[in-house]
C-alpha cells in the first residue's frame, strides 16, 4: 500500500453515504486521512456537491477532537471574522465549480502521525425530469483510498419502478464492481472497488475514479398524486400520467447581436433545426430575432405545418448577426405577437402558449435600463404565459433575467459555452416541449393546513412532478383531502386525493431508512429555495420580509444557504482560524474554474470581437 | 493606433500597432468591386516643444467612401459629412439622429458613436473617444469597427480589409517573456516565423469609456510579416 500515500498524506478511507426518502436525499461524506510522514503536513479534503443542495453540516476531527462548523447569518459571520479575513486568514470554503456542481474545499496541517476525519452532510430534493430523478455524485478522492465506498439507499412509499447507476469512469472490470437492486419501497446502490480495481492502470499509483457517479429512479404511479404525512408535515407529489397532450404556441426570441457571432450562433442554429424536427403538426410557432433592430419571421404565430416547417428550417438557416442587443424590442414584440393572437383567437382554444428568450449579452439598444424592462415584461405578459430565459455564457445580467423569468411564471437556465450548447439548448426546449395541463392549482382543507409552498402553477408538462407541502395545524385532523384543479387538452380536469394521516405515517415507519424528519425538512427546503426565489423579484417592505423569514429558516434549519454562512474553525499552530463556506449564486457565476486549467495564454471568448483600428 | 483582427475560425484575436507620423493616411478597406473605400488619418498627441520621444498616434479623420454610388462621408471628433454628388449634409456628434439614405444609414449615438450601413451587409461603427478635459497632451479621436463586412467582395484589401479573408495561423513555442502576465510564443503565419506576444486590446463598441480588452497575439514591427507588404504600402495621398 506504499502507492496509497502520496506526499505523505494517506487518505485511509472515503465514504460517500446517500439517503434518499421520498426524494430528499441526504448525503454524507466521510474521509480519513493520515499523516505517514515525520514532519506535519497539510490534508485537503475536496469535494463537489450539487448546486441544488444545501450544505447542513461539516465536522473536522483532528486526533479525537472535533471542530464542527457554525452556521450563521451571513452578514454576522463576515462581520466576526472580517478581522480574520483581512489579515489573509481566511478564504471562501465554497465555490462554484461546475455547471452542476460547487466545490467545498478545506484544508489543515496535520501533525506528524496524526490523523483526521472530514464528514461533510448536504440536502437536496432530487428533481424530476424526463421522467426520472437523478442523483449525481463527483467522483474525485485524488488519490488511491484503501477503503472507498458509495453507497445510497432509497426509500420511496408509492415502490420503486426503475432504478439504473452509470459513472462516467467505469470499466468493463468495474462494472461487476457496481451493485444495483431495487425491490418494493426500497432500493440500493453500492460501489466499492478494491485499491487494485481504483488503479488507472495495472501497477499505476494514480486512480481511474474522476467523474460523475449518477443514480437514477423513478417510483410507481397508480394514482395521479401521493400525499405523505408524518409528524405534523404533509408533502403531496403530483405527477398524473395518460394524459392527452397539449397544443402548444410558443415564440422564440433569439439574440442575433454581434456577440452571438461565431459559434454560438451556428450552435443556435443547430438547436432550432432539431426544435423544429421534434415540433408537432398541432402546435404554433414563430421567431422573433433582435438585434439592432427587432425582425418577426412571421406577423403572426402560424402552425407547425410541414410546409411552414420547410419555410422555418430555411429561415433558420438563413440567420445573421445583425448589430447590438434591443432585448426590450425583442421582448415585447413576442409579447405582443402572443397578446394579439389570444385577442384575435387564432389560436386553438385548448393550448399553453410560452415564450422561451435566448441571449448572451446586455441590453445595448432601445431600452437599457434592466429594470424597465423587467417592468414593461411584466406588464406585457401580466400572468398570462410562461416566460423562460436562456442566458449563453457569462457575459450577461444573470440575476436581471431570472427575476424577469421568475416574475413571469418561468425560470432562467443558463447554456454554457461549449461545444454541446446546441444539445443544451435543444434539451431545455425537450424539458417544455410537451404540455399536459395549464393553470394547475392544487387546494387543501384551509382551516386545517398552514405554511403552503407554492400551490399554483401555469403549465405541468410530462415527465417532471410538482411538488406541494405543508404543515398540518389541525391536530386531530384524521386524513388530508386534496383538490388539484386543471386545463387539459379536452376538458378542464379535477384530480383527488385523500391520504390517511395514520395509514402514511405508518407506512413511512421503517426507521433504517428515514434520516429523523425529513418531511419536515423537505417542506423547510422547499420554502426557503421558493421565498429566495420570490426574494429575487420582490423590493422593499416585501423583500425585506422574505430575506428575514427565509433567514430564520435557514438557521432554524441549519441550512447554509444564500442568506447564511458556515463558520469552520481550523485549528493552526497556537492559533484557531477561521474560514467561511458560502452558498455561491448562480447569477454572481463567472466561468467555469475548470476552464482554469486552459494555459494562461489562451481566449477567453469575448461578447463583442470586431476587426478593427482604435487607441488607448 | 492599435488594430484587432478577429480570427473566428481560431476564435482568437490578433493584434499590431502601426506607428506613423501624425498626418499620414492610412488605407484601411478597398474593395474595388463594390467601390467601397475606407481611409484614416492620424493624428499624435498634444505635445510641448521639450517633449522629445515617441509619441502615441490615433485616427483623427476618417473618410468612408463609395465610388459607384458617388458618396463620401468624412468623419471627424468635431462634425460628420455626408456628401452625395454636390450635395452636403452636416450632422454634429451633439445630433442623435438616424439618416436612411436610399443607399446609406446612418446612426449618429449623441457623443459616442456612429453606426454606417452602406446597403446590406456592409456596416461600420465609429467610436467617438473624448478627451478628458484637464487632459493636456491628448486630442479626442475616433476607433473604427467591421460590424458586418458579407457584403465586401473577396478583392477587398487594405490594412483591415486584408483580414476579411479567412487567415490561418499556428502558435508555437510558448515561453516566457519580458512581462510576466504576457507569454512569448512564435507564430507560423503566410509562411513566415514571427515572435508574438500575448496581451490584450482594447475594444470600445460596448463601453466607449473603459473598453473591453480582448485578448490577442501581438505582432511587433508595425506587423511585418504579418500584413502584405510593409505598411507604408497603405499609405495613400489624402482621405479622399
Amino acid at each position: 500500500a506504499a502507492d496509497v500515500n502520496v506526499d505523505g498524506i494517506d487518505i485511509h478511507s472515503m465514504k460517500i453515504d446517500c439517503k434518499i426518502t421520498s426524494r430528499f436525499a441526504h448525503t454524507i461524506i466521510t474521509s480519513q486521512a493520515v499523516n505517514r510522514a515525520n514532519v506535519s503536513k497539510e490534508a485537503l479534503f475536496d469535494v463537489e456537491l450539487p448546486k441544488t443542495a444545501f450544505i447542513t453540516n461539516f465536522v473536522m476531527t483532528i486526533d479525537g477532537v472535533s471542530y464542527p462548523g457554525i452556521i450563521k447569518e451571513k452578514e454576522a459571520a463576515q462581520q466576526q471574522y472580517q478581522k480574520a479575513v483581512s489579515r489573509g486568514q481566511t478564504a471562501g470554503l465554497v465555490k462554484a465549480s461546475g455547471r452542476k456542481t460547487e466545490k467545498f474545499s478545506v484544508s489543515v496541517n496535520i501533525a506528524a502521525a496524526k490523523n483526521v476525519t472530514f464528514e461533510l452532510n448536504y440536502e437536496e430534493l432530487l428533481k424530476r425530469s424526463f421522467g426520472k430523478y437523478e442523483l449525481l455524485i463527483k467522483v474525485n478522492p485524488k488519490q488511491l483510498v484503501k477503503q472507498f465506498e458509495i453507497e445510497a439507499n432509497i426509500f420511496e412509499p408509492q415502490g420503486i419502478s426503475y432504478l439504473d447507476a452509470e459513472a462516467s469512469f467505469i470499466t468493463n472490470d468495474l462494472l461487476p464492481v457496481m451493485q444495483k437492486s431495487f425491490s418494493g419501497k426500497k432500493g440500493r446502490v453500492v460501489f466499492k472497488p478494491t485499491l487494485d480495481q481504483q488503479r488507472s492502470c495495472a501497477d499505476c499509483p494514480t486512480t481511474l475514479l474522476n467523474g460523475d457517479f449518477v443514480i437514477k429512479y423513478d417510483v410507481n404511479r397508480e394514482t395521479p398524486g401521493n400525499i405523505q404525512i408524518v409528524n405534523g408535515y404533509f408533502v403531496h407529489f403530483f405527477a398524473p400520467k395518460n394524459i392527452t397532450r397539449l397544443s402548444k404556441n410558443i415564440v422564440f426570441i433569439i439574440d442575433v447581436s454581434i456577440s452571438m457571432s461565431g459559434r454560438k450562433l451556428e450552435q443556435t442554429k443547430q438547436a432550432l433545426l432539431k426544435i423544429l424536427e421534434d415540433i408537432k403538426e398541432d402546435d404554433y410557432l414563430n421567431f422573433v430575432l433582435f438585434g439592432s433592430d427587432v425582425h418577426k419571421w412571421k406577423d403572426t404565430l402560424i402552425q407547425a405545418t410541414p410546409e411552414n416547417l420547410e419555410e422555418a428550417r430555411r429561415y433558420v438557416r438563413d440567420i445573421n448577426i445583425a448589430g447590438w442587443t434591443n432585448l426590450n424590442g425583442g421582448l415585447l414584440a413576442g409579447i405582443e405577437m402572443l397578446n394579439e393572437a389570444q385577442r384575435s383567437g387564432t389560436l386553438p382554444e385548448r393550448s399553453a402558449s410560452l415564450i422561451i428568450m435566448l441571449t448572451d449579452g446586455r441590453p445595448t439598444k432601445g431600452e437599457t435600463n434592466t429594470q424597465t424592462i423587467i417592468d414593461n415584461v411584466r406588464n406585457a405578459i401580466q400572468g398570462k404565459y410562461p416566460l423562460y430565459n436562456l442566458g449563453f455564457g457569462y457575459d450577461l445580467d444573470y440575476a436581471s433575467l431570472e427575476k424577469m423569468a421568475a416574475e413571469n411564471n418561468g425560470l432562467a437556465r443558463r447554456i454554457y459555452e461549449d461545444s454541446d450548447s446546441d444539445l443544451q439548448l435543444q434539451g431545455f426546449y425537450d424539458e417544455v416541449a410537451n404540455p399536459l395541463l395549464t393553470e394547475v392549482e392544487l387546494k387543501y382543507p384551509e382551516n386545517a393546513i398552514s405554511d403552503l409552498t407554492q400551490n399554483n402553477f401555469k403549465h405541468y408538462y410530462d415527465g417532471s412532478e410538482i411538488v406541494v407541502a405543508g404543515r398540518i395545524t389541525d391536530n386531530d385532523l384524521n386524513s388530508i383531502t386534496a383538490e388539484v384543479t386543471a386545463h387539459g387538452a379536452e376538458d378542464d380536469m379535477i384530480f383527488a386525493e385523500q391520504a390517511d394521516v395514520e395509514e402514511t405515517t405508518k407506512a413511512l415507519e421503517e426507521r433504517e431508512y428515514i434520516f429523523g424528519d425529513f418531511i419536515r425538512r423537505l417542506w423547510a427546503y422547499l420554502t426557503i429555495h421558493q421565498l429566495l426565489e420570490k426574494r429575487n423579484a420582490a423590493k422593499g417592505e416585501e423583500k425585506a420580509n422574505l430575506t428575514a423569514k427565509a433567514l430564520e429558516m435557514s438557521l432554524q434549519y441549519k441550512f447554509v444557504t444564500p442568506l447564511t454562512s458556515m463558520v469552520v474553525t481550523k485549528p493552526e499552530d497556537n492559533e484557531d482560524k477561521t474560514a467561511l463556506a458560502d452558498k455561491p449564486l448562480e447569477a454572481e457565476a463567472t466561468r467555469q474554474s475548470s476552464q482554469s486549467v486552459v494555459p494562461s495564454y489562451s481566449v477567453p471568448a469575448t461578447s463583442h470581437r470586431y476587426t478593427s483600428v482604435d487607441g488607448d | 493606433p492599435h488594430f484587432i483582427i478577429d480570427v473566428p475560425q481560431k476564435e482568437d484575436a490578433l493584434c499590431f500597432n502601426i506607428n506613423e507620423d501624425p498626418g499620414v493616411v492610412l488605407n484601411l478597406i478597398r474593395d474595388p468591386t463594390t467601390g467601397i473605400i475606407v481611409n484614416g488619418q492620424l493624428i499624435g498627441d498634444v505635445t510641448t516643444d521639450n517633449d522629445a520621444g515617441l509619441h502615441n498616434t490615433y485616427i483623427g479623420r476618417l473618410g468612408i467612401i463609395n465610388t459607384q454610388l458617388n458618396l463620401t462621408l468624412e468623419v471627424t471628433p468635431e462634425k460628420i459629412v455626408l456628401h452625395n454628388g454636390t450635395k452636403q449634409k452636416t450632422f454634429m456628434w451633439l445630433d442623435e439622429v438616424i439618416l436612411l439614405h436610399p443607399s446609406l444609414t446612418l446612426k449618429i449615438i449623441r457623443k459616442k458613436s456612429l453606426e454606417v450601413s452602406l446597403g446590406e451587409g456592409a456596416t461600420f461603427e465609429v467610436v467617438l473617444h473624448k478627451k478628458w478635459k484637464k487632459h493636456l497632451s491628448h486630442a479626442d479621436f475616433l476607433g473604427f469597427y467591421i460590424m458586418d463586412s458579407h457584403r465586401l467582395s473577396e478583392n477587398t484589401h487594405g490594412l483591415l480589409g486584408q483580414f476579411l479573408h479567412p487567415i490561418d495561423f499556428n502558435i508555437l513555442e510558448v515561453h516566457p517573456g519580458s512581462d510576466p502576465e504576457k507569454p512569448d510564443a512564435t507564430m507560423i503565419v503566410k509562411n513566415n516565423q514571427l515572435t508574438v506576444t500575448r496581451g490584450w486590446q482594447k475594444d470600445y463598441t460596448e463601453d466607449t469609456k473603459r473598453g473591453t480588452n480582448v485578448p490577442c497575439w501581438f505582432i511587433h514591427n508595425n506587423a511585418e510579416g504579418l500584413i502584405d507588404g510593409t505598411y507604408t504600402d497603405y499609405v495613400v495621398p489624402s482621405l479622399f
